[in-house]
């Protein structure tokens, strides 16, 4: 039950990290087509 | 399966203290000389054995910390009679500490020699050191028993370039009831798969572990060092097996050793025996070709120690001319009592010369330095029958010493506090979005976007951490009883 409780938070977590990562990339690339 | 030969030490070699040793007070028997290393456990020291005039390593540990474990590690030092494993030769109690005494090896761990040099080893180094490692495993697999935490930092050089496995406090017995342990042990980033999916392992465990420490030999560190732990250990049992960074720098043999060991079906994996006659071992070379190796490091770490002193004796002199100029005629304290922390710290960082490797912190470290061994579950079978997942932990009674591992989550949860005071960062900062809703990140600014980065891995430590205190909240009341149950049995 714990590893299984661990699992779901590092997995949101991860979920998480993706969508910021992947939101400050998109930033990036609209300042650079836009520059 | 070839047989396994007890192959005998060629030279006399002290076997167990005498008698009358065991009789007295320890430091009757022992000069205690320096200290090699220290950890959770407690410290190591080098020490001079009076009756025989041998140099031998003392682990001093506290006999409130965990002494089944201690017993356990005892026990199966005791039960061990090989030159490739760290011998045992006897203990005693000194007010509160429990000293255990042990074959000394003069090079300390293969971890330290190469931070010691900051260099990686080269692949005859690489393929001597695991030779006398797998002859090592070898023997104790034929003893049923797992060691458990194979890495570089528990393998030992004495000065004639044999290689030792130590530390065993985590090390477990197979019996013929039990072909497969389900206990999650052993440092994250050397765990073999089947260990972290609790689907039950047995020998071939520690294969994938000597693995990892091949890579761990050649490339510095173990792969995925470089990234949180708790990840790491979600990423070992879902990715392919680890390969080498660059495996155009190694001959074929050695890319292809390290794969047989990372396989990730444990049944499909080589054996120790097996991999004794794995071309890359057989060609290695004598333990000879490591005297340069071990030179070079003590030759490195007796330069750190004697520079460290004359820096020590400048500064005294330095701190005597205030004395005289400020307090004129006053009597200079000397250092033992100035209680500078410094020498003892440089001390510490010289080579540990038995079973654990010495915890370092320097800005140049990885984490990995801060990594201990993780424990979850026991290998108790009552509490196996009862169904409770262990993990132990600094909250938990007779364990004076957290993880490393956990002093690392905590440090960078500090971290995370300093920063979020300073920086003006709210509560809600701390909390994933609601419902996974993930596109509200969209709609934060640049500055949020970066604020909640660099928050997350705290954010997700603090989480894990909670999560970890409740189920030890659960756990404890059946620990308790099993304890009581468990004394009561003795008692009987």
């Amino acid at each position: 039950l714990f590893m299984k409780e661990l699992e779901h938070i590092v997995k949101s977590y991860e979920a998480y990290r993706q969508a910021l990562l992947s939101e400050v990339e998109a930033r990036k690339q609209r300042q650079q087509w836009y520059a | 399966m070839d047989k396994v030969q007890m192959r005998n030490h060629p030279r006399r070699q002290l076997k167990k203290l005498s008698e009358d040793s065991l009789t007295k007070q320890p430091e009757e028997v022992f000069d205690v000389l320096e200290k090699l290393g220290e950890g959770s456990y407690g410290c190591v020291f080098k020490a001079h054995y009076k009756e025989t005039g041998e140099i031998v390593a003392i682990k001093q540990v506290p006999v409130e910390s965990d002494l089944q474990e201690i017993i356990k590690e005892i026990s199966i030092m005791q039960q061990c009679n090989s030159p490739h494993v760290v011998r045992y030769y006897g203990s005693y109690f000194k007010n509160s500490d429990l000293w255990i005494v042990m074959e000394y090896c003069g090079a300390g761990s293969v971890s330290d020699i190469i931070r010691i040099r900051n260099k990686t080893l080269t692949e005859d180094e690489i393929a001597t050191i695991l030779q006398s490692t797998l002859k090592g495993l070898e023997y104790l697999h034929f003893m049923r028993k797992i060691h458990r935490d194979i890495k570089a930092g528990n393998i030992l050089l004495n000065t004639e370039g044999q290689a030792k496995l130590a530390d065993f406090g985590v090390a477990g017995q197979l019996t013929d009831t039990m072909a497969k342990r389900n206990t999650v042990i052993g440092t994250p980033f050397w765990m073999a798969p089947e260990v972290i999916q609790e689907i039950g392992y047995n020998c071939v465990a520690d294969i994938w572990s000597l693995g990892i420490t091949a890579i761990e030999m050649a490339e510095g560190k173990p792969p995925y060092a470089d990234i949180h732990p708790m990840r790491a250990i979600f990423m070992i049992p879902t990715n392919p097996p680890p390969t080498f960074r660059n495996p155009d720098l190694w001959s074929p043999d050695f890319p292809d050793f390290v794969s047989q060991c990372l396989v990730k079906n444990p049944e499909n994996r080589a054996t120790a025996t097996q991999l004794l006659q794995h071309p890359f071992i057989r060609s290695a070379k004598p333990n000879s070709i490591l005297k340069a190796l071990i030179t070079d490091a003590m030759e490195i770490k007796m330069k750190k120690l004697e520079a460290e002193q004359r820096e020590q004796d400048a500064e005294d002199d330095d701190n005597s001319d205030e004395d005289e100029v400020d307090q004129g005629t006053m009597v200079r304290a000397g250092t033992g009592d100035s209680g500078t922390v410094r020498a003892a710290g440089s001390l510490a960082s010289s080579l540990s010369g038995t079973a654990r490797t010495m915890i370092e912190y320097d800005d140049t470290g990885t984490m990995q330095s801060r990594l201990g061994t993780m424990v979850i579950n026991s290998d108790d079978e009552d509490e196996e029958e009862a169904g409770t997942m262990k993990r132990r932990d600094e909250t938990e009674t007779m364990q004076p010493a957290k993880p490393s591992f956990l002093e690392y989550f905590e440090q960078k949860e500090k971290e995370a506090n300093v920063y979020n005071d300073g920086g003006g960062n709210n509560a809600d900062n701390r909390k994933l979005p609601p419902d996974g809703d993930l596109e509200v990140v969209s709609t934060w600014s640049a500055e949020e976007l970066r604020l909640r980065l660099a928050s997350l891995d705290p954010q997700m430590e603090q989480e894990i951490e909670e999560i970890r205190q409740r189920y030890q909240a659960k756990r404890q009341p059946i620990l308790d009883a099993i304890d009581a149950k468990r004394r009561r049995q003795q008692n009987f």
